[in-house]
Protein backbone atom coordinates (compact mmCIF):
# COMPACT_ATOMS: atom_id res chain seq x y z
CA UNK A 1 0.00 0.00 0.00
CA UNK A 2 0.97 3.29 -0.97
CA UNK A 3 3.14 4.84 2.61
CA UNK A 4 0.60 7.32 3.78
CA UNK A 5 3.91 8.70 5.34
CA UNK A 6 3.64 12.14 6.95
CA UNK A 7 6.07 13.26 4.15
CA UNK A 8 3.37 14.41 2.06
CA UNK A 9 2.81 17.27 3.92
CA UNK A 10 4.69 20.42 4.35
CA UNK B 1 -5.09 16.62 2.97
CA UNK B 2 -7.43 17.44 5.52
CA UNK B 3 -9.20 20.79 6.61
CA UNK B 4 -6.97 20.87 9.39
CA UNK B 5 -3.84 20.68 7.37
CA UNK B 6 -5.28 23.16 4.87
CA UNK B 7 -6.47 25.11 7.60
CA UNK B 8 -2.37 24.96 8.99
CA UNK B 9 -0.85 25.51 5.43
CA UNK B 10 -3.18 28.64 4.80
CA UNK B 11 -2.23 29.71 8.46
CA UNK B 12 1.72 29.42 7.70
CA UNK B 13 1.32 31.02 4.73
CA UNK B 14 -0.24 34.04 6.07
CA UNK B 15 2.13 34.65 8.68
CA UNK B 16 4.71 34.46 6.07
CA UNK B 17 2.70 37.19 4.17
CA UNK B 18 1.95 39.40 7.53
CA UNK B 19 5.66 39.27 7.84
CA UNK B 20 6.86 40.18 4.26
CA UNK B 21 3.79 43.15 4.84
CA UNK B 22 5.79 44.19 7.82
CA UNK B 23 9.15 44.47 6.32
CA UNK B 24 7.60 45.85 3.53
CA UNK B 25 5.26 48.64 5.03
CA UNK B 26 6.80 49.80 7.55
CA UNK B 27 10.69 49.46 5.44
CA UNK B 28 11.94 48.14 8.83
CA UNK B 29 12.56 44.49 10.64
CA UNK B 30 13.11 45.97 14.16
CA UNK B 31 11.71 43.27 16.36
CA UNK B 32 12.32 40.31 14.02
CA UNK B 33 14.56 38.05 14.91
CA UNK B 34 17.28 37.39 11.87
CA UNK B 35 18.76 34.28 13.86
CA UNK B 36 14.81 32.54 13.80
CA UNK B 37 14.45 33.48 9.99
CA UNK B 38 17.65 31.80 9.14
CA UNK B 39 16.65 28.62 11.31
CA UNK B 40 13.74 28.52 9.09
CA UNK B 41 15.40 28.90 6.09
CA UNK B 42 17.46 25.87 6.83
CA UNK B 43 14.55 24.01 7.99
CA UNK B 44 12.52 24.58 4.89
CA UNK B 45 16.07 23.78 2.84
CA UNK B 46 16.50 20.61 4.48
CA UNK B 47 12.80 19.38 4.52
CA UNK B 48 12.10 20.02 1.15
CA UNK B 49 15.20 18.18 -0.13
CA UNK B 50 12.78 16.08 -2.40
CA UNK B 51 10.97 19.21 -3.99
CA UNK B 52 13.09 18.07 -7.44
CA UNK B 53 12.82 14.45 -6.94
CA UNK B 54 9.29 13.50 -5.32
CA UNK B 55 6.42 15.11 -7.39
CA UNK B 56 3.32 14.67 -4.27
CA UNK B 57 1.15 17.58 -6.41
CA UNK B 58 1.42 21.03 -7.35
CA UNK B 59 -0.17 22.50 -4.22
CA UNK B 60 2.76 20.50 -2.29
CA UNK B 61 5.20 21.73 -4.77
CA UNK B 62 4.40 25.37 -5.27
CA UNK B 63 4.05 25.79 -1.30
CA UNK B 64 7.40 24.37 -1.06
CA UNK B 65 9.07 26.81 -3.37
CA UNK B 66 6.81 29.68 -1.49
CA UNK B 67 8.10 28.94 1.77
CA UNK B 68 12.02 28.43 0.53
CA UNK B 69 11.83 31.46 -1.48
CA UNK B 70 10.04 33.93 0.96
CA UNK B 71 12.86 32.41 3.95
CA UNK B 72 15.62 33.08 1.86
CA UNK B 73 14.54 36.01 0.91
CA UNK B 74 13.83 37.32 4.00
CA UNK B 75 17.36 36.53 5.41
CA UNK B 76 18.72 38.22 2.39
CA UNK B 77 16.72 41.77 3.28
CA UNK B 78 17.84 41.57 6.82
CA UNK B 79 21.52 40.61 6.10
CA UNK B 80 22.05 42.57 2.64
CA UNK B 81 19.09 45.05 1.76
CA UNK B 82 20.68 48.46 2.50
CA UNK B 83 17.95 50.00 3.66
CA UNK B 84 16.55 47.13 5.90
CA UNK B 85 19.67 45.52 7.50
CA UNK B 86 20.16 49.02 9.28
CA UNK B 87 16.81 48.29 11.26
CA UNK B 88 17.44 44.77 12.39
CA UNK B 89 17.99 45.11 16.10
CA UNK B 90 21.50 43.63 15.82
CA UNK B 91 22.20 43.43 19.60
CA UNK B 92 18.84 42.50 20.73
CA UNK B 93 19.25 39.15 18.93
CA UNK B 94 21.95 37.49 20.31
CA UNK B 95 20.61 33.68 21.16
CA UNK B 96 23.10 31.55 20.79
CA UNK B 97 20.97 29.99 17.69
CA UNK B 98 23.92 27.49 16.15
CA UNK B 99 23.53 25.13 19.89
CA UNK B 100 20.03 25.00 18.34
CA UNK B 101 21.34 23.79 15.40
CA UNK B 102 23.60 21.32 16.92
CA UNK B 103 21.20 19.70 19.02
CA UNK B 104 18.65 19.47 16.66
CA UNK B 105 21.34 17.42 14.24
CA UNK B 106 22.24 15.15 17.45
CA UNK B 107 18.65 14.45 17.79
CA UNK B 108 18.16 13.39 14.32
CA UNK B 109 21.23 10.90 14.29
CA UNK B 110 19.52 9.66 17.53
CA UNK B 111 15.82 9.38 16.44
CA UNK B 112 14.61 8.84 12.94
CA UNK B 113 12.37 6.65 11.04
CA UNK B 114 14.96 5.26 9.10
CA UNK B 115 18.84 5.77 9.17
CA UNK B 116 18.53 6.96 5.61
CA UNK B 117 20.13 10.67 4.02
CA UNK B 118 16.95 12.33 3.58
CA UNK B 119 15.22 10.91 6.57
CA UNK B 120 17.45 12.01 8.71
CA UNK B 121 17.68 15.16 7.25
CA UNK B 122 13.63 15.22 7.21
CA UNK B 123 14.02 14.75 11.03
CA UNK B 124 16.74 17.77 11.87
CA UNK B 125 14.07 19.86 10.01
CA UNK B 126 11.40 18.38 12.24
CA UNK B 127 13.59 19.21 15.26
CA UNK B 128 14.70 22.61 14.11
CA UNK B 129 11.64 23.74 13.49
CA UNK B 130 10.45 23.06 16.73
CA UNK B 131 12.90 25.59 18.37
CA UNK B 132 13.57 27.55 15.86
CA UNK B 133 10.95 30.59 17.00
CA UNK B 134 13.08 30.58 20.70
CA UNK B 135 15.34 33.29 19.44
CA UNK B 136 12.46 35.56 18.33
CA UNK B 137 10.39 34.82 21.35
CA UNK B 138 13.42 36.28 23.52
CA UNK B 139 13.85 38.96 20.93
CA UNK B 140 10.46 39.98 21.55
CA UNK B 141 10.74 39.99 25.59
CA UNK B 142 14.01 42.42 25.05
CA UNK B 143 12.22 44.83 22.19
CA UNK B 144 9.36 45.60 25.00
CA UNK B 145 6.56 46.61 23.00
CA UNK B 146 5.95 44.75 20.27
CA UNK B 147 4.47 46.25 16.85
CA UNK B 148 1.01 44.93 15.81
CA UNK B 149 2.48 42.92 12.69
CA UNK B 150 5.00 41.62 14.00
CA UNK B 151 2.71 40.07 17.16
CA UNK B 152 0.11 38.52 14.16
CA UNK B 153 3.24 37.37 12.83
CA UNK B 154 4.35 34.81 15.46
CA UNK B 155 1.12 34.54 16.18
CA UNK B 156 0.05 32.80 13.11
CA UNK B 157 3.21 30.70 13.53
CA UNK B 158 2.04 29.41 16.07
CA UNK B 159 -1.40 28.66 15.42
CA UNK B 160 -0.59 27.10 12.29
CA UNK B 161 1.20 24.14 13.99
CA UNK B 162 -1.77 23.70 16.13
CA UNK B 163 -3.57 22.92 13.44
CA UNK B 164 -1.35 20.57 12.29
CA UNK B 165 -1.76 18.43 15.92
CA UNK B 166 -5.30 18.32 15.07
CA UNK B 167 -4.50 17.22 11.37
CA UNK B 168 -2.05 14.17 12.69
CA UNK B 169 -5.04 13.34 15.62
CA UNK B 170 -7.39 13.06 12.42
CA UNK B 171 -5.36 11.27 10.50
CA UNK B 172 -4.79 8.85 13.25
CA UNK B 173 -8.25 7.86 13.15
CA UNK B 174 -8.33 7.98 9.25
CA UNK B 175 -5.73 6.14 8.31
CA UNK B 176 -4.28 3.01 9.47
CA UNK B 177 -0.51 2.75 10.77
CA UNK B 178 -0.14 5.98 10.76
CA UNK B 179 2.35 7.02 13.56
CA UNK B 180 4.19 9.32 13.26
CA UNK B 181 6.05 10.16 16.94
CA UNK B 182 8.70 11.87 15.46
CA UNK B 183 6.36 15.17 14.23
CA UNK B 184 3.61 15.00 17.00
CA UNK B 185 6.46 15.07 19.62
CA UNK B 186 8.14 18.27 17.88
CA UNK B 187 5.09 19.25 17.04
CA UNK B 188 3.49 19.57 20.83
CA UNK B 189 7.10 20.50 22.04
CA UNK B 190 6.70 23.89 19.13
CA UNK B 191 3.31 24.16 19.99
CA UNK B 192 3.83 24.52 23.66
CA UNK B 193 6.71 26.53 23.60
CA UNK B 194 4.36 29.32 22.26
CA UNK B 195 1.97 28.86 25.37
CA UNK B 196 2.76 32.42 26.98
CA UNK B 197 2.76 34.11 24.22
CA UNK B 198 -0.83 33.19 23.00
CA UNK B 199 -1.43 34.11 26.55
CA UNK B 200 -0.39 37.47 26.03
CA UNK B 201 -1.54 38.23 23.05
CA UNK B 202 -4.83 37.39 24.21
CA UNK B 203 -4.72 39.39 26.94
CA UNK B 204 -3.69 42.21 24.88
CA UNK B 205 -6.54 41.72 22.05
CA UNK B 206 -9.19 41.31 25.11
CA UNK B 207 -8.27 44.71 26.42
CA UNK B 208 -7.59 46.17 23.38
CA UNK B 209 -3.68 46.89 24.49
CA UNK B 210 -0.54 46.70 23.52
CA UNK B 211 1.19 43.69 23.40
CA UNK B 212 3.83 43.46 26.57
CA UNK B 213 5.62 40.09 27.16
CA UNK B 214 6.92 40.87 30.68
CA UNK B 215 10.81 40.74 30.51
Amino acid sequence: AKESSVKDEL
Amino acid sequence: MNIFRLAGDMTHLFSVLVLLLKIYATKSCSGISLKTQELYALVFLTRYLDLFTDFISVYNSVMKVVFISSSVAIVWCMRYHPLTRRTYDKDLDTFRHYILVGVSIILALLFHDRFTFREVFWAFSIYLEAVAILPQLVLLQRSGNVDNLTGQYVFFLGAYRAFYILNWIYRYFTENHYSRWISWLAGFVQTALYADFFYYYFVSWKNNAKLQLPA
